[in-house]
């Protein structure tokens, strides 16, 4: 929108409607046109299109220098937790994520921790069928801890690069989820002292404010080292994540985009702030 | 609250007659704000301040009410009007069976949601038959499967390998064969802007003719809220929404957005993941839990 000439009143006005509808919030959206406003005068920009790439460097590094790629111990599986409220996409971003390793001749293992969710074992093997990753799970109604414990020790045994844990979907304001989820950290801690060694966020992009309060109350059961951002194929720019970003410091990691094992890729910070204000 | 921020504000304006522009305007600032953090869609605060601002400035100030009080009581009022009336209820065919759609995004909970309709409806002397019309997704069908033996409802399923389509209309004939007088089709999640998915849906509406095509919206969807309703509003039409997840505390200003720009009724509201958790939706409830 920002081909115009001018920065002029209309400009501020509808950048601030771009980043509001995009889900920035309020706040962080203030923060980064006063930002904006403060580097036009230092360095006198005085065209729009110099001003949005200049913010747009300055606000894809504060993304990226955050985000690393996966943690790796030095020896042993790498144990990814992935965790999030419901329908988000943690599953379907599990198979993509074991696709992904698996195309950079990483060993994957997957664990279907997922033990209450009609179907969400079957969901799983389906997927570690096509794949061709080993699995390990339980009869539905099962105990999730118990199924960590059992995958850990399977990939340790089967020389694993990589396991890679399902979890049930959860409200964080549930705190009975709460803390099944803090056991099965502590279960998987047990038995490697440094695991998980990434737990990862899954965050559906058309979710609004409620992505902030879901980061910091996971973050306060199992730490969190990363995000997936999911679902980016539709209209939702998934702009919370700058809010995120800012208040929490956890970093995107990956985003999904479609539901092919192939609709993922490790999060690029610019190319996502060019979509966001596209 | 938005009451507090109001309150104080106004504290200055005690003794004058009227709500002059400005001390609506300023009311109303802070009005924006609360519907912003709520998630209600940029554009629909918009014409909804706009419409508050029209009825509130000259609206005499009474004795009974500060200015603050009188401001939230108009927002209120336009909120619960505009969120309709609470008796939203599934239309029924002349003719049965009476066939409900229902579709969304991906995610949102279609399925669970296909569950709990169809156990109401059980258990209210209803005989349902559930339809597994997604055939994409890993297990969906399964899914279904486990759901109506749970509750003991019949689920029809022609498996992954016919259309969507086929399956709506051998399930409708199915239906007619065993007489039931519901037919409730789960259908796969998928995005208002994939035009090929989107048709599909037009197909199975075009075969079927449902009585009801219930959107079904994540309550803590954010702005994304009009751009997903006025989709499926114009690519397919929709009879009513089930808003889910509404056990959680996300503030649901996506049920505002939805209900403005499709003017189509919340018919139900999930508020768990067991399928007894349905309810029938209370305007006056989710315009406290939007105002905060
Ligand atoms: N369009 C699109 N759909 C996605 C994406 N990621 C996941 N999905 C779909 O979203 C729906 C839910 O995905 P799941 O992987 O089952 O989500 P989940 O978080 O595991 O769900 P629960 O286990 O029930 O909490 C499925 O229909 C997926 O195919 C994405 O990036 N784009
Ligand atoms: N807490 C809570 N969870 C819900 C509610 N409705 C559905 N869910 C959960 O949300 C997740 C997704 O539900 P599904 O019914 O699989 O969603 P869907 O729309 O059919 O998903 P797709 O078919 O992949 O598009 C599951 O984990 C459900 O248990 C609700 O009202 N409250
Ligand atoms: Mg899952
Ligand atoms: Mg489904």
């Amino acid at each position: 929108f920002y081909f115009w000439k001018k920065l002029d009143g209309e400009f501020w006005e509808e950048l601030e409607d771009l980043m509001l509808s995009s889900d920035v919030g309020v706040a962080t959206t203030g923060k980064i046109i006063d930002e904006l406003k403060d580097i036009a005068h230092k360095e006198r920009i005085t065209e729009p299109m110099p001003l949005m790439e200049r913010m747009k460097d300055y606000i894809a590094d504060i993304l990226s220098s955050r985000s690393k790629s996966l943690i790796k111990p030095a020896s042993g599986p790498a144990v990814i937790l992935v965790v999030g409220v419901n329908g988000v996409g943690k599953t379907t971003s599990i198979a993509k994520l074991a696709y992904w390793l698996k195309s950079n001749d990483s060993k994957v293992m997957l664990a279907a921790a997922d033990t209450f969710r009609a179907a969400a074992i079957d969901q799983l093997q389906i997927w570690a069928n096509s794949l061709g990753v080993d699995i390990i799970k339980t009869k539905e109604g099962g105990d999730p801890s118990a199924v960590c414990f059992d995958a850990v020790a399977a990939a340790k045994a089967r020389k694993a690069d990589y396991l890679i844990i399902d979890t049930a979907g959860r409200l964080h304001s549930k705190s009975n989820l709460m803390e099944e989820l803090k056991k099965i950290r502590r279960v998987i801690a047990r038995e490697i002292p440094d695991a998980p060694h990434e737990t990862l966020i899954v965050l559906d992009a058309a979710t609004g404010k409620n992505a902030l309060a879901q980061a910091k109350t996971f973050s306060e059961a199992a730490p969190l080292t990363g995000i997936i951002l999911a679902k980016l194929d539709g209209t939702a720019k998934g702009g919370i994540i700058l809010t995120i970003s800012d208040e929490l410091s956890v970093p995107v990691k990956f985003i999904g985009f479609g539901e092919k094992p192939e609709d993922f890729a490790a999060f690029n910070a610019a190319e996502f702030l060019d979509a966001l204000f596209a | 609250t938005l009451q507090d921020k109001l309150s104080s504000i106004f504290k200055k304006l005690r003794g004058r007659g009227s709500l002059t522009a400005q001390d609506v305007d300023v009311a109303l600032r802070e009005v924006r704000l609360a519907l912003l953090e709520a998630d209600v869609s940029l554009k629909v605060v918009r014409s909804f301040i706009a419409r508050v601002k029209e009825k509130a400035v000259g609206a005499a100030v009474w004795e009974s009410l500060s200015p603050g009080q009188l401001v939230i009581k108009y927002v209120r009022d336009e909120l619960t009007f505009l969120m309709g009336n609470e008796n939203a209820r599934i239309e029924f065919s002349p003719q049965p069976p009476t066939i409900i759609m229902m579709v969304g995004l991906n995610g949102a909970g279609k399925t669970t949601s296909s569950g709990k309709l169809a156990k109401f409806f059980k258990d209210s002397e209803h005989f349902p038959l559930l339809v597994a019309a997604d055939i994409y997704r890993p297990a969906a069908i399964k899914q279904l499967e486990i759901i109506g033996e749970k509750l003991e409802i019949p689920v029809f399923s022609m498996g992954n390998k016919q259309s969507p389509v086929e399956i709506v209309k051998a399930a409708k004939n199915q239906a007619l064969a065993q007489g039931h007088d519901i037919l409730i089709v789960d259908t796969a999640g998928r995005m208002h802007i994939d035009e090929v998915l989107m048709q599909e849906l037009r197909d199975m509406k075009l075969s079927v003719s449902p009585q009801e095509i219930l959107l079904t919206v994540d309550a803590m969807t954010g702005q994304d809220a009009v751009n997903i309703a006025e989709s499926f509003e114009e690519k397919l039409g929709v009879t009513g929404v089930i808003l889910t997840k509404m056990d959680g505390d996300a503030r649901g200003g996506a049920a505002l957005s939805v209900k403005e720009v499709t003017g189509k009724p919340v018919k139900f509201v999930g508020t768990g993941e067991k399928l007894d958790a349905l309810e029938p939706f209370y305007p006056d409830r989710i315009v406290s839990r939007i105002l905060g």
